[in-house]
């Protein structure tokens, strides 16, 4: 029978929460691996250092939480609907991606089971096309200016190739038509074969 | 306009402008900005050849060109704030670092967070007068972000009342800091504290390195570039090895910990008092993960709306790359990445301003946990960043690899916050032990505060699998 989580992996809040779980999940492993450290007679300094992993992602999961969590937050002071639906769908794109890319941990804590992943993947596939027509005005609404960006490829105006060519041109190995080394090496070497 | 670009401009469902205002902070915040970028954009001044072009020595001449003509600019426009200092700074440096960069954020700030009365009314105008350059010497050689193995002493000679710096071995040189090798005439030295035969830890001293005239070291000094990097060839990152240098006893910074005439030691009040500036630089690199992201996907989703490469329907016209599945899945969480780390940057920002002020009134109380949150986040956004920024560069297929997209440069600026302000393998285990000492603290039943408090919860409300 299919087990079902508490999961709905269309409410923001929901995956917060098991973002949440997640962390404190991986916390109380970490804490039970130096608990097993101490309980075979090592040192404190040992047992931390033999739980270094596990410690590790326990704090990586604590932060991805709080990304999470800040995300979500930002998004209830935001009230201009058009501005909240699309930064909602990145919301849920950044949670489900992440929870895609750590699936073994979630699925570890039992806050996930095999069809909800299924269902996880044909939703970032449907977020990603959602995001599809809005890709171009969500990068510019970070507002960079070519001179800061400095990219021939990301310029405003979208004009990359004569650009790309136009700096090529200006590099300073084309200062001249004929470098010096070809009268330096090339031309002697090919008079003496 | 290329037009695949002005298509994508009319799909939008939201205003953009909108949308920048939230980014920035607020409509006032954007409109300032933009003052102040114009003045650098229209500035006759700030004409300069593509770094790309030039050799290190040119490069280092430029940004030190720069960074000197940014001083007077700024004086000339009045500008203060530092935040718009800092706007005014991303502008005219780019993608690039500014060969004075340690001066104003670490060499000052530690003068004003660590002189007492005193030193502060000398050194603080030498300082912002730039008679003084100065730069911060922690990690050395052999040693970086465990603090505790610096090798560096200054040893207290009640004699003379002078300390003297020693790099006693080759692992004890200091290794490293931007602005140490060429640039700087005074550095802020982390050293051991010997006096009266006993060793009181790390300390601050200020130690001359050049001649403020001629700007040659000065005797006991040997001091220069550690050489070519991946990237930050703006900056002379360098070595300082000291020779028994002798130093007035008025050049170790007291604001805190003190040595008095006859060499006793007076102890600092709390061992907490440098987490500030810490807690403040990585809130800062949260905001740059955010920056170096938001950079990458604008230029790699704008260039994938313009490049048109094989087809989908045999037949059709060449698609525009961001019309493939796969290109989307790169890009599209990275984007989504960029504007959650710019609301954690703009929360730990806020955070951090809060409870600095309750640091000035002595309470210290939310400092341990913004202490464990900040090395956290500064570990899990530049590690995320850095992944993020070479899936954009790719992504751009051969053009990426091209100076000319800066993606190249974006990567090697950037990837050094994974490892300068604490070794992020480092940071991630100091979050993990604030996070188990919580946990110890919920199972015995304490009621925890702050974004940990999860821990108090997770005991009763695990979300279990339940058979349907």
């Amino acid at each position: 029978t299919a087990r079902t989580t508490g999961l709905d992996i269309n409410d923001l809040s929901s995956l917060v929460e098991v973002y949440k779980l997640r962390a404190a999940t991986l916390v109380e492993l970490a804490a039970k691996s130096i608990q097993k450290e101490l309980q075979h007679n090592k040192r404190q300094e040992d047992a931390w250092n033999n739980s270094a992993i596990d410690l590790v992602r326990a704090s990586d999961a604590h932060c991805h939480y709080v990304v999470v969590k800040l995300f979500a937050d930002k998004l209830a002071g935001i009230d201009a609907a058009s501005i909240h639906l699309v930064l909602l769908t990145l919301a849920r794109l950044y949670a489900l991606h992440g929870i895609s890319n750590n699936s073994g941990d979630f699925l570890q804590a039992g806050l996930l089971n095999g069809s909800q992943l299924l269902e996880i993947t044909t939703r970032i596939k449907e977020l990603l096309s959602e995001l599809r027509p809005n890709a171009v005005a969500l990068v510019d609404a970070f507002d960079f200016h070519d001179r800061m960006l400095n990219s021939v490829l990301g310029r405003y105006d979208g004009n990359v190739y004569d650009h790309l060519f136009e700096w090529a041109r200006r590099s300073p190995l084309n200062s001249t038509e004929v470098h010096e080394s070809y009268h330096k090496y090339l031309e002697p070497l090919r008079s003496k074969l | 306009m290329n037009p695949d670009i002005l298509n994508e401009r009319q799909k939008a469902t939201f205003d953009v402008e909108k949308l920048t205002n939230i980014l920035n902070g607020g409509p006032e915040k954007t409109k300032r900005r933009r003052e102040i970028e114009s003045m650098v954009l229209n500035d006759p001044d700030f004409k300069y050849e593509d770094p790309n072009f030039l050799s290190r020595s040119e490069r280092y001449d430029q940004a030190v060109r720069k960074s000197a003509q940014m001083i007077l600019k700024l004086r000339e426009y009045g500008i203060a704030d530092p935040e718009e200092i800092y706007c005014y700074k991303r502008m005219f440096r780019g993608n690039f670092q500014e060969a004075m960069g340690l001066h104003f954020v670490m060499f000052i700030p530690t003068l004003y967070g660590q002189c007492d009365p005193e030193q502060s009314k000398k050194w603080l105008p030498l300082a912002e007068s730039y008679q003084v350059l100065g730069t911060y010497a922690q990690t050395e050689l052999g040693h970086g972000t465990h603090l505790r193995g610096l090798e560096t002493t200054a040893t207290y000679d009640p004699n003379t009342r002078e300390f003297i710096l020693n790099s006693p071995t080759v692992s004890s040189i200091k290794w490293w800091p931007g602005g140490l090798g060429k640039t700087s005439n005074h550095a802020i030295v982390l050293a051991q504290l010997y006096t009266q035969g006993s060793c009181h830890g790390l300390h601050a001293f200020i130690v001359p390195i050049r001649d403020m005239n001629t700007h040659k070291p000065l005797p006991g000094i040997v001091v220069g570039d550690i050489g070519p990097k991946f990237g930050f060839n703006e900056v002379d990152n360098g070595f300082l090895k000291l020779d028994h240098v002798r130093i007035p006893r008025e050049n170790m910074l007291m604001k805190y910990a003190k040595v008095d005439p006859d060499g006793t030691y007076v102890k600092p009040p709390s061992a907490k008092l440098t987490y500030g500036t810490m807690v403040f630089i990585r809130s800062m690199i949260v905001g740059e993960s955010a920056r170096a992201l938001a950079k990458s996907s604008t230029i790699a989703i704008r260039y994938s709306v313009v490049r048109h490469q094989s087809e989908i329907r045999p037949g059709a016209p060449e698609p525009q790359i961001l019309d493939y599945q796969t290109q989307q899945y790169k890009l599209f969480p990275v984007l989504a990445m960029a504007y959650a780390f710019t609301f954690v940057g703009q929360y730990m920002n806020e955070t951090y301003h809060r409870i600095s002020g309750d640091i000035h009134q002595g309470d210290f109380s939310e400092l341990p946990e913004l202490h464990a949150l900040s090395a956290g986040l500064k570990a899990f956004t530049t590690w995320a960043a850095n992944s993020a920024i070479e899936v954009c560069r790719m992504s751009c297929g051969g053009h990426g690899y091209s100076r000319s997209s800066a993606l190249p440069d974006i990567y090697v600026e950037f990837t050094p916050t994974c490892t300068y302000e604490g070794e992020n393998t480092v940071m991630m285990l100091q979050t993990a032990r604030y996070l188990m000492k919580s946990y110890r603290q919920a199972r015995a039943g304490e009621q925890l505060h702050g974004i940990v408090s999860y821990l108090n919860e997770a005991e009763h409300q695990r979300i279990q699998p339940q058979l349907v």
